[in-house]
Protein backbone atom coordinates (compact mmCIF):
# COMPACT_ATOMS: atom_id res chain seq x y z
CA UNK A 1 0.00 0.00 0.00
CA UNK A 2 3.10 2.25 0.77
CA UNK A 3 4.86 3.85 -1.67
CA UNK A 4 8.48 1.88 -2.42
CA UNK A 5 11.37 4.28 -2.03
CA UNK A 6 15.00 3.99 -2.48
CA UNK A 7 16.96 6.00 -1.07
CA UNK A 8 21.13 7.00 -0.40
CA UNK A 9 22.53 9.95 1.23
CA UNK A 10 22.20 11.79 -2.16
CA UNK A 11 18.72 10.93 -3.37
CA UNK A 12 15.84 9.52 -2.60
CA UNK A 13 13.55 7.83 -5.33
CA UNK A 14 9.91 7.34 -4.51
CA UNK A 15 8.03 4.69 -6.80
CA UNK A 16 4.49 5.26 -7.52
CA UNK A 17 2.06 2.52 -5.15
CA UNK A 18 -0.45 1.88 -7.60
CA UNK A 19 1.37 1.58 -10.81
CA UNK A 20 4.77 0.80 -9.73
CA UNK A 21 6.54 3.27 -11.93
CA UNK A 22 9.23 6.59 -10.81
CA UNK A 23 6.42 8.99 -9.18
CA UNK A 24 9.57 11.30 -7.66
CA UNK A 25 12.97 12.22 -7.27
CA UNK A 26 14.30 14.02 -4.52
CA UNK A 27 18.03 15.61 -4.39
CA UNK A 28 18.54 15.33 -1.03
CA UNK A 29 21.39 17.41 -0.88
CA UNK A 30 19.96 20.26 -2.94
CA UNK A 31 16.45 20.19 -1.22
CA UNK A 32 15.11 19.83 -5.12
CA UNK A 33 11.93 17.99 -5.41
CA UNK A 34 11.07 16.87 -9.27
CA UNK A 35 7.69 15.36 -9.71
CA UNK A 36 8.85 12.81 -12.54
CA UNK A 37 6.79 9.80 -14.50
CA UNK A 38 8.89 7.63 -16.77
CA UNK A 39 7.25 5.08 -19.20
CA UNK A 40 7.90 2.77 -21.83
CA UNK A 41 6.35 3.72 -25.19
CA UNK A 42 6.12 2.84 -29.09
CA UNK A 43 5.58 4.52 -32.35
CA UNK A 44 3.81 2.94 -34.88
CA UNK A 45 6.36 2.76 -37.75
CA UNK A 46 4.65 4.28 -40.81
CA UNK A 47 4.26 2.25 -43.68
CA UNK A 48 3.57 5.26 -46.28
CA UNK A 49 0.52 7.24 -46.19
CA UNK A 50 -1.49 9.49 -48.67
CA UNK A 51 0.88 12.49 -47.68
CA UNK A 52 3.66 10.28 -48.44
CA UNK A 53 5.11 6.95 -49.59
CA UNK A 54 8.05 7.31 -47.24
CA UNK A 55 7.93 4.12 -44.99
CA UNK A 56 10.38 4.52 -41.50
CA UNK A 57 13.27 2.40 -42.31
CA UNK A 58 16.69 2.48 -41.38
CA UNK A 59 17.51 6.36 -42.14
CA UNK A 60 13.74 7.51 -41.85
CA UNK A 61 12.29 7.68 -38.75
CA UNK A 62 8.47 8.22 -39.75
CA UNK A 63 5.90 7.18 -36.93
CA UNK A 64 2.54 7.07 -38.22
CA UNK A 65 0.87 9.34 -35.36
CA UNK A 66 2.24 12.10 -33.14
CA UNK A 67 1.42 10.23 -30.45
CA UNK A 68 2.86 7.06 -29.17
CA UNK A 69 1.43 4.49 -27.72
CA UNK A 70 1.59 3.07 -23.83
CA UNK A 71 3.80 -0.08 -23.02
CA UNK A 72 1.68 -0.99 -19.70
CA UNK A 73 0.21 1.83 -17.50
CA UNK A 74 1.40 -0.37 -14.71
CA UNK A 75 5.29 -2.03 -13.79
CA UNK A 76 4.45 -4.48 -11.47
CA UNK A 77 7.43 -3.40 -9.14
CA UNK A 78 7.86 -6.59 -7.70
CA UNK A 79 11.05 -6.74 -5.78
CA UNK A 80 12.70 -4.62 -3.50
CA UNK A 81 16.16 -4.84 -1.97
CA UNK A 82 18.72 -2.52 -0.68
CA UNK A 83 21.75 -1.70 1.69
CA UNK A 84 24.10 0.41 1.84
CA UNK A 85 25.96 -0.93 -1.21
CA UNK A 86 22.91 -1.06 -3.91
CA UNK A 87 19.56 -0.39 -4.67
CA UNK A 88 17.36 -2.42 -7.28
CA UNK A 89 13.90 -2.21 -8.40
CA UNK A 90 12.89 -4.53 -10.69
CA UNK A 91 10.12 -3.88 -12.61
CA UNK A 92 8.32 -6.96 -13.91
CA UNK A 93 7.81 -7.87 -17.14
CA UNK A 94 7.11 -4.40 -18.34
CA UNK A 95 8.09 -4.38 -22.33
CA UNK A 96 9.10 -7.65 -23.31
CA UNK A 97 5.57 -9.62 -22.90
CA UNK A 98 4.43 -7.11 -25.09
CA UNK A 99 6.58 -5.54 -27.58
CA UNK A 100 10.21 -6.52 -27.95
CA UNK A 101 9.54 -10.41 -28.39
CA UNK A 102 8.57 -9.90 -32.27
CA UNK A 103 8.29 -13.30 -32.14
CA UNK A 104 6.34 -14.14 -35.34
CA UNK A 105 5.66 -10.12 -36.14
CA UNK A 106 2.00 -11.18 -36.41
CA UNK A 107 0.40 -7.85 -35.97
CA UNK A 108 2.43 -6.30 -39.08
CA UNK A 109 3.10 -3.04 -37.28
CA UNK A 110 7.10 -1.82 -36.90
CA UNK A 111 7.80 -0.77 -33.65
CA UNK A 112 9.93 2.13 -32.41
CA UNK A 113 10.59 2.27 -28.77
CA UNK A 114 10.85 4.79 -26.91
CA UNK A 115 11.49 5.87 -23.09
CA UNK A 116 9.84 9.06 -22.19
CA UNK A 117 10.21 11.20 -18.97
CA UNK A 118 7.84 13.90 -17.80
CA UNK A 119 8.26 16.60 -15.48
CA UNK A 120 6.26 19.60 -14.56
CA UNK A 121 9.59 21.96 -15.44
CA UNK A 122 8.61 24.61 -17.77
CA UNK A 123 11.24 24.31 -20.64
CA UNK A 124 9.71 26.68 -23.61
CA UNK A 125 10.28 24.23 -26.24
CA UNK A 126 13.95 23.81 -25.52
CA UNK A 127 15.95 21.01 -24.48
CA UNK A 128 20.07 20.19 -24.97
CA UNK A 129 21.88 17.41 -26.77
CA UNK A 130 25.84 16.79 -26.68
CA UNK A 131 27.27 16.69 -29.93
CA UNK A 132 29.74 13.50 -29.66
CA UNK A 133 29.77 14.11 -26.18
CA UNK A 134 31.71 17.23 -26.23
CA UNK A 135 29.88 20.17 -26.97
CA UNK A 136 26.00 20.87 -25.73
CA UNK A 137 24.04 21.78 -28.22
CA UNK A 138 20.82 23.79 -27.55
CA UNK A 139 17.68 22.44 -29.79
CA UNK A 140 14.34 24.16 -30.05
CA UNK A 141 11.48 22.49 -30.89
CA UNK A 142 10.29 22.99 -34.47
CA UNK A 143 12.80 25.51 -34.88
CA UNK A 144 16.11 25.79 -37.05
CA UNK A 145 18.28 28.56 -37.02
CA UNK A 146 19.07 29.53 -40.36
CA UNK A 147 15.94 28.87 -42.34
CA UNK A 148 11.76 29.40 -41.88
CA UNK A 149 10.62 25.57 -40.69
CA UNK A 150 7.67 24.48 -42.33
CA UNK A 151 7.34 21.20 -40.05
CA UNK A 152 5.84 18.26 -41.97
CA UNK A 153 7.15 15.76 -39.29
CA UNK A 154 5.98 16.70 -36.02
CA UNK A 155 8.05 13.32 -34.02
CA UNK A 156 10.88 12.91 -36.43
CA UNK A 157 11.23 16.62 -37.15
CA UNK A 158 12.33 17.06 -34.18
CA UNK A 159 14.72 13.99 -33.22
CA UNK A 160 17.98 14.78 -32.65
CA UNK A 161 21.46 12.75 -32.07
CA UNK A 162 22.11 11.96 -28.72
CA UNK A 163 25.31 10.57 -28.23
CA UNK A 164 25.82 10.55 -24.91
CA UNK A 165 23.70 12.88 -22.77
CA UNK A 166 19.89 14.95 -23.23
CA UNK A 167 18.22 17.91 -20.30
CA UNK A 168 16.12 19.91 -20.00
CA UNK A 169 16.07 22.42 -17.70
CA UNK A 170 14.33 25.41 -16.07
CA UNK A 171 15.59 28.48 -14.66
CA UNK A 172 16.56 26.22 -11.33
CA UNK A 173 16.40 22.67 -12.37
CA UNK A 174 17.99 20.45 -14.21
CA UNK A 175 17.08 16.73 -15.28
CA UNK A 176 19.85 15.38 -17.47
CA UNK A 177 20.04 11.75 -18.65
CA UNK A 178 23.47 9.78 -19.83
CA UNK A 179 22.83 7.22 -22.56
CA UNK A 180 25.04 3.97 -22.59
CA UNK A 181 24.92 4.16 -26.46
CA UNK A 182 24.41 6.62 -29.26
CA UNK A 183 20.10 6.75 -29.23
CA UNK A 184 17.70 9.52 -30.76
CA UNK A 185 16.00 11.85 -28.48
CA UNK A 186 13.89 14.99 -28.48
CA UNK A 187 11.28 16.89 -26.43
CA UNK A 188 7.87 16.81 -28.01
CA UNK A 189 6.38 18.48 -25.58
CA UNK A 190 7.65 20.75 -22.76
CA UNK A 191 8.96 19.36 -19.32
CA UNK A 192 9.53 16.08 -21.00
CA UNK A 193 11.88 14.09 -23.14
CA UNK A 194 12.22 11.06 -24.57
CA UNK A 195 15.34 8.99 -25.61
CA UNK A 196 14.72 6.17 -28.78
CA UNK A 197 15.65 2.81 -27.50
CA UNK A 198 15.20 0.69 -29.80
CA UNK A 199 13.52 -0.22 -33.15
CA UNK A 200 12.71 -2.71 -35.05
CA UNK A 201 11.00 -2.47 -38.55
CA UNK A 202 9.08 -4.76 -41.00
CA UNK A 203 9.83 -1.76 -44.41
CA UNK A 204 12.59 -0.72 -46.35
CA UNK A 205 13.03 3.27 -46.38
CA UNK A 206 14.12 2.51 -49.96
CA UNK A 207 17.20 5.09 -48.82
CA UNK A 208 19.97 2.34 -50.07
CA UNK A 209 20.43 -0.38 -47.05
CA UNK A 210 17.90 -2.34 -49.00
CA UNK A 211 16.64 -3.96 -45.87
CA UNK A 212 14.34 -3.50 -43.19
CA UNK A 213 15.67 -2.50 -39.72
CA UNK A 214 15.03 -5.98 -38.07
CA UNK A 215 17.73 -7.40 -35.91
CA UNK A 216 19.11 -10.10 -36.46
CA UNK A 217 17.50 -10.63 -39.33
CA UNK A 218 15.00 -13.28 -39.02
CA UNK A 219 11.29 -12.11 -37.85
CA UNK A 220 10.60 -14.96 -35.90
CA UNK A 221 13.47 -14.57 -33.79
CA UNK A 222 12.86 -12.45 -30.91
CA UNK A 223 15.46 -9.62 -29.42
CA UNK A 224 15.75 -8.66 -25.71
CA UNK A 225 17.22 -4.99 -25.58
CA UNK A 226 19.11 -4.08 -22.28
CA UNK A 227 20.37 -0.71 -21.52
CA UNK A 228 21.48 1.88 -18.66
CA UNK A 229 20.20 5.35 -18.36
CA UNK A 230 21.29 7.09 -16.08
CA UNK A 231 19.82 10.30 -14.52
CA UNK A 232 20.20 13.47 -12.48
CA UNK A 233 18.70 15.82 -10.97
CA UNK A 234 20.50 19.27 -9.80
CA UNK A 235 20.64 22.75 -10.12
CA UNK A 236 21.63 23.79 -13.38
CA UNK A 237 24.79 25.62 -12.04
CA UNK A 238 25.79 22.44 -10.37
CA UNK A 239 24.67 19.75 -13.10
CA UNK A 240 27.40 19.92 -15.72
CA UNK A 241 30.10 19.20 -12.56
CA UNK A 242 27.86 15.78 -12.27
CA UNK A 243 27.16 14.69 -15.75
CA UNK A 244 30.38 15.45 -17.23
CA UNK A 245 32.59 13.33 -14.66
CA UNK A 246 29.89 11.05 -14.53
CA UNK A 247 29.96 10.37 -18.33
CA UNK A 248 34.04 10.08 -18.21
CA UNK A 249 33.28 7.07 -15.89
CA UNK A 250 30.91 5.27 -17.60
CA UNK A 251 32.45 5.63 -21.47
CA UNK A 252 36.10 5.20 -20.05
CA UNK A 253 35.03 2.73 -17.39
CA UNK A 254 36.94 0.30 -15.47
CA UNK A 255 38.21 -2.94 -17.20
CA UNK A 256 37.82 -6.12 -14.50
CA UNK A 257 40.42 -8.67 -15.19
CA UNK A 258 39.86 -11.69 -12.91
CA UNK A 259 42.26 -14.34 -11.88
CA UNK A 260 42.28 -17.69 -9.50
CA UNK A 261 45.67 -16.99 -8.57
CA UNK A 262 47.67 -15.13 -5.84
CA UNK A 263 46.81 -11.48 -5.68
CA UNK A 264 48.84 -9.02 -7.65
CA UNK A 265 50.10 -6.83 -5.02
CA UNK A 266 50.48 -3.87 -7.39
CA UNK A 267 48.65 -0.58 -6.09
CA UNK A 268 49.99 3.03 -6.81
CA UNK A 269 48.87 4.42 -10.20
CA UNK B 1 49.99 -12.03 -30.78
CA UNK B 2 49.64 -9.52 -28.40
CA UNK B 3 48.68 -6.09 -30.13
CA UNK B 4 46.67 -3.05 -29.87
CA UNK B 5 46.71 -2.21 -33.54
CA UNK B 6 43.67 -4.61 -34.48
CA UNK B 7 41.08 -3.26 -32.07
CA UNK B 8 42.47 0.36 -32.88
CA UNK B 9 41.51 -0.53 -36.64
CA UNK B 10 38.20 -2.17 -35.85
CA UNK B 11 37.29 1.19 -33.85
CA UNK B 12 38.08 2.94 -36.75
CA UNK B 13 35.94 1.10 -39.10
CA UNK B 14 33.32 1.80 -36.48
CA UNK B 15 33.35 5.33 -36.52
CA UNK B 16 31.39 5.22 -39.88
CA UNK B 17 27.56 6.30 -39.74
CA UNK B 18 26.24 2.42 -40.34
CA UNK B 19 28.17 1.30 -37.40
CA UNK B 20 26.91 4.19 -34.82
CA UNK B 21 23.20 4.76 -36.29
CA UNK B 22 22.39 1.18 -37.93
CA UNK B 23 22.27 2.21 -41.51
CA UNK B 24 23.80 -0.99 -42.52
CA UNK B 25 22.70 -4.43 -43.51
CA UNK B 26 22.65 -6.91 -41.03
CA UNK B 27 25.53 -8.55 -42.52
CA UNK B 28 27.67 -5.49 -42.04
CA UNK B 29 26.40 -5.42 -38.69
CA UNK B 30 27.99 -8.66 -37.87
CA UNK B 31 31.24 -7.54 -39.40
CA UNK B 32 32.00 -4.62 -37.55
CA UNK B 33 31.02 -7.04 -34.33
CA UNK B 34 33.55 -9.71 -35.79
CA UNK B 35 36.62 -7.36 -35.96
CA UNK B 36 35.45 -5.27 -32.76
CA UNK B 37 36.03 -9.50 -31.16
CA UNK B 38 39.08 -9.93 -33.06
CA UNK B 39 40.53 -6.54 -31.46
CA UNK B 40 39.61 -6.96 -28.58
CA UNK B 41 40.74 -10.43 -28.64
CA UNK B 42 44.63 -9.59 -29.25
CA UNK B 43 44.56 -6.74 -26.66
CA UNK B 44 43.66 -8.85 -24.02
CA UNK B 45 46.74 -10.69 -24.35
CA UNK B 46 48.47 -7.29 -24.30
CA UNK B 47 46.64 -6.74 -20.57
CA UNK B 48 47.98 -9.42 -19.57
CA UNK B 49 51.69 -8.96 -20.39
CA UNK B 50 51.22 -5.38 -19.18
CA UNK B 51 49.60 -7.01 -15.66
CA UNK B 52 52.40 -9.56 -15.65
CA UNK B 53 55.19 -7.07 -16.38
CA UNK B 54 53.66 -4.47 -13.69
CA UNK B 55 52.92 -6.97 -11.09
CA UNK B 56 55.73 -9.51 -11.55
CA UNK B 57 53.20 -12.29 -11.42
CA UNK B 58 53.03 -14.55 -14.23
CA UNK B 59 49.95 -16.53 -14.56
CA UNK B 60 46.71 -16.46 -16.42
CA UNK B 61 43.98 -14.11 -16.24
CA UNK B 62 40.32 -14.25 -17.51
CA UNK B 63 38.49 -12.07 -19.11
CA UNK B 64 34.40 -12.01 -19.01
CA UNK B 65 33.00 -10.91 -22.21
CA UNK B 66 29.64 -11.26 -21.29
CA UNK B 67 29.77 -9.34 -17.90
CA UNK B 68 27.50 -7.39 -19.80
CA UNK B 69 24.62 -10.09 -19.61
CA UNK B 70 25.13 -11.62 -16.28
CA UNK B 71 27.43 -14.29 -17.53
CA UNK B 72 31.11 -15.73 -16.63
CA UNK B 73 32.39 -19.06 -16.00
CA UNK B 74 35.17 -18.40 -13.60
CA UNK B 75 33.09 -16.28 -11.24
CA UNK B 76 30.00 -18.79 -11.43
CA UNK B 77 32.47 -21.79 -10.42
CA UNK B 78 35.62 -20.41 -8.30
CA UNK B 79 35.03 -19.93 -4.74
CA UNK B 80 38.36 -17.69 -4.36
CA UNK B 81 39.67 -15.35 -7.24
CA UNK B 82 40.85 -12.19 -7.47
CA UNK B 83 40.04 -9.27 -9.16
CA UNK B 84 41.67 -6.61 -11.00
CA UNK B 85 40.20 -3.10 -11.70
CA UNK B 86 41.95 -1.06 -14.30
CA UNK B 87 41.15 2.51 -14.40
CA UNK B 88 42.11 4.32 -17.72
CA UNK B 89 40.93 7.98 -16.44
CA UNK B 90 43.64 10.33 -14.93
CA UNK B 91 41.97 10.52 -11.10
CA UNK B 92 40.76 8.15 -9.09
CA UNK B 93 37.30 6.61 -9.57
CA UNK B 94 35.03 4.25 -7.92
CA UNK B 95 32.69 1.85 -9.31
CA UNK B 96 29.91 -0.58 -8.31
CA UNK B 97 31.40 -4.16 -9.99
CA UNK B 98 28.90 -6.68 -10.31
CA UNK B 99 29.98 -10.05 -10.81
CA UNK B 100 27.89 -13.21 -11.53
CA UNK B 101 27.90 -16.11 -9.28
CA UNK B 102 26.37 -19.33 -7.79
CA UNK B 103 26.36 -18.60 -4.63
CA UNK B 104 24.68 -16.79 -1.57
CA UNK B 105 27.56 -15.64 0.77
CA UNK B 106 30.78 -13.45 -0.20
CA UNK B 107 33.53 -11.46 1.39
CA UNK B 108 35.46 -9.16 -0.77
CA UNK B 109 38.57 -7.83 0.91
CA UNK B 110 40.61 -4.63 -0.94
CA UNK B 111 44.30 -4.31 -1.75
CA UNK B 112 44.93 -3.25 1.98
CA UNK B 113 42.69 -6.57 3.39
CA UNK B 114 40.02 -4.80 4.33
CA UNK B 115 36.61 -6.35 4.47
CA UNK B 116 34.67 -4.52 1.80
CA UNK B 117 30.31 -4.48 2.44
CA UNK B 118 28.65 -6.20 -0.54
CA UNK B 119 25.30 -7.17 -1.57
CA UNK B 120 24.40 -10.90 -3.37
CA UNK B 121 21.55 -9.94 -5.99
CA UNK B 122 19.35 -12.56 -8.04
CA UNK B 123 19.60 -11.83 -11.50
CA UNK B 124 16.51 -11.02 -13.45
CA UNK B 125 14.68 -13.41 -15.81
CA UNK B 126 15.45 -10.61 -18.59
CA UNK B 127 18.85 -10.96 -17.94
CA UNK B 128 18.50 -14.79 -18.36
CA UNK B 129 16.59 -14.64 -20.62
CA UNK B 130 19.66 -12.13 -22.85
CA UNK B 131 22.66 -14.60 -22.05
CA UNK B 132 21.05 -17.87 -23.19
CA UNK B 133 23.15 -20.54 -22.97
CA UNK B 134 26.58 -18.35 -22.34
CA UNK B 135 25.97 -18.30 -18.15
CA UNK B 136 24.23 -20.10 -15.51
CA UNK B 137 24.87 -17.76 -12.32
CA UNK B 138 21.74 -16.81 -10.25
CA UNK B 139 23.00 -14.11 -8.78
CA UNK B 140 25.34 -11.08 -8.53
CA UNK B 141 27.60 -10.11 -6.13
CA UNK B 142 27.88 -5.96 -6.09
CA UNK B 143 30.34 -4.06 -4.19
CA UNK B 144 31.82 -0.93 -4.50
CA UNK B 145 35.68 -0.79 -5.86
CA UNK B 146 38.00 1.88 -6.50
CA UNK B 147 40.91 2.53 -8.42
CA UNK B 148 43.89 4.92 -8.57
CA UNK B 149 44.11 7.25 -11.83
CA UNK B 150 46.04 5.33 -14.86
CA UNK B 151 46.44 2.45 -12.55
CA UNK B 152 44.82 -0.91 -10.62
CA UNK B 153 43.75 -2.55 -7.10
CA UNK B 154 42.97 -5.88 -6.61
CA UNK B 155 39.91 -7.27 -4.68
CA UNK B 156 39.98 -10.89 -3.15
CA UNK B 157 36.84 -12.70 -3.32
CA UNK B 158 35.42 -15.96 -1.47
CA UNK B 159 32.12 -17.83 -1.41
CA UNK B 160 31.11 -18.35 2.67
CA UNK B 161 30.39 -22.02 3.21
CA UNK B 162 27.78 -22.67 5.67
CA UNK B 163 30.40 -23.74 8.01
CA UNK B 164 32.09 -20.37 7.76
CA UNK B 165 28.54 -18.90 7.86
CA UNK B 166 27.54 -20.67 11.43
CA UNK B 167 31.11 -19.69 12.52
CA UNK B 168 30.72 -16.15 12.21
CA UNK B 169 27.32 -16.26 13.75
CA UNK B 170 28.30 -17.69 16.60
CA UNK B 171 31.38 -15.68 17.19
CA UNK B 172 28.95 -12.26 16.57
CA UNK B 173 26.50 -14.10 19.21
CA UNK B 174 28.76 -14.48 21.79
CA UNK B 175 30.26 -10.87 21.08
CA UNK B 176 26.85 -9.96 22.00
CA UNK B 177 26.53 -11.91 24.91
CA UNK B 178 30.13 -10.58 26.11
Amino acid sequence: GDSLQLQNEYYKVTFDSDTGLVSQIENLHKGINLPITQNFYWYNASIGDAKSSQASGAYIFRPDSFNPLLISKTAKTYVVKHNAVYGEVILGALINKDVSSGKGQRDRWGKEIISRFKTPLQTNATFYTDANGREILQRRRDYRATWKLEQTEPVAGNYYPVNSRIYIKDGKQQLTVLTDRSQGGSSIMDGSFELMLHRRLLYDDHRGVDEPLSEPGDYNVGLVVRGKHILFLDTVDASADLHRPQAQQEFMSPQIVLSTGQQYPYWMG
Amino acid sequence: KADSFTLKEAMAVAQHHDAVSGTEKQHVADDYAKRLAAGWSRCQVLVSNALASLSGIKQNVHFCNYLNVSACRLTEAASNFTVVLYNPLPRRVTWNVRLPMNGTSYTVTDPKGKTVPNKVMQVSAFTKQVRQDKGSAVNELVFQAAAPALGFSTYSVSRLTEDSLWRRLAQRAQKTQL
